[in-house]
C-alpha cells in the first residue's frame, strides 16, 4: 500500500 | 532532525530577520519585492493548512512565525512604509506563476484532496516565488548589501534542504519526489545570483550586475 511521505519538514 | 535540516530552518528565520532589520533600520522596502513575499505569504497559507496538526513544538511555532512574519512583511511595504514602494520596477507578472502552479499541482500530485493539492500548489509556487524579486535585480542591475544578504540566506536555506534530503535518503529512507524536484529548481535559480554574492559581495564590493 502506498504512504504518502510524512510531512515534518517546514 | 538532523544538522542540515536545523541549519537550513535557521537561515530561513535569519533572512527573514535580515528583511526586517532592512525595512526597520533603512526605514525603505525599496529594492524588495513586494509580489515575491506576496507569494511567500500566499506558500506559507497554502502548506500550513495542517497547522493544527501537531508534529512537534517546533514545528507548530516555525509554522506560525513564517505566516505571522510573511503577513507583516505585507503590511510593512503595503501599509507603513508604502510611500518607499516603486511597482514600476517590480514589474514580473506574477499571475503566470500562480497559474502555473496550480495546474501542475492538479496534474502532478501525492494524493488528489483539497488539503493535498494546496501543499503541493505551495511547494511549486516556493520554487519560483524568488523569480520577481531576481527579476527586480536584473532590472536595477543592482542592490543594497543587505538586500543581498536576505538573498544569501534565503538561497542556503533551500540549498542546505538538499543536503538534509540526501542525509535522510541514507539515513530514513525518506522519499519525496515532488519536494526534491522543486527543491533542486528553486536552488538552481539562485546560482547566478550566489556566483555574483561571492566574487563581490564578499570581497566588500557593491553588487552589481556585470
Amino acid at each position: 500500500e502506498y504512504k504518502l511521505p510524512i510531512k515534518d519538514e517546514l | 532532525m538532523n544538522f542540515f535540516r536545523l541549519t537550513a530552518d535557521l537561515m530561513h528565520l535569519l533572512s527573514i530577520f535580515v528583511l526586517l532589520l532592512k525595512i526597520q533600520k533603512t526605514r525603505s522596502c525599496s529594492g524588495i519585492s513586494f509580489k515575491t513575499q506576496l507569494l511567500y505569504a500566499v506558500v506559507f497559507v497554502t502548506r500550513y493548512l495542517d497547522l493544527l496538526k501537531w508534529i512537534s513544538l517546533y514545528n507548530t511555532l516555525m509554522k506560525i512565525f513564517f505566516i505571522a512574519s510573511s503577513i507583516y512583511i505585507l503590511y510593512l511595504m503595503k501599509i507603513k512604509f508604502r510611500a518607499t514602494y516603486d511597482p514600476s520596477q517590480d514589474t514580473f507578472r506574477i499571475e503566470f506563476l500562480l497559474g502555473a502552479c496550480l495546474l501542475l499541482a492538479l496534474v502532478f500530485n501525492y494524493t488528489f484532496t483539497f488539503i493535498e493539492v494546496l501543499w503541493t500548489f505551495s511547494i511549486y509556487l516556493e520554487a519560483v516565488a524568488i523569480l520577481p524579486q531576481l527579476f527586480m535585480l536584473s532590472r536595477t542591475g543592482e542592490a543594497e548589501t543587505i538586500t543581498t544578504h536576505y538573498l544569501f540566506a534565503l538561497g542556503a536555506y533551500r540549498g542546505l534542504y538538499l543536503l538534509n534530503w540526501i542525509w535522510r535518503f541514507y539515513t530514513e529512507h525518506h522519499i519525496d519526489w515532488i519536494v526534491w524536484v522543486a527543491g533542486a529548481i528553486q536552488t538552481a535559480l539562485y546560482s547566478d545570483f550566489f556566483y555574483i554574492y561571492y566574487k563581490k559581495v564578499l570581497h566588500g564590493q557593491k553588487f552589481e550586475l556585470p
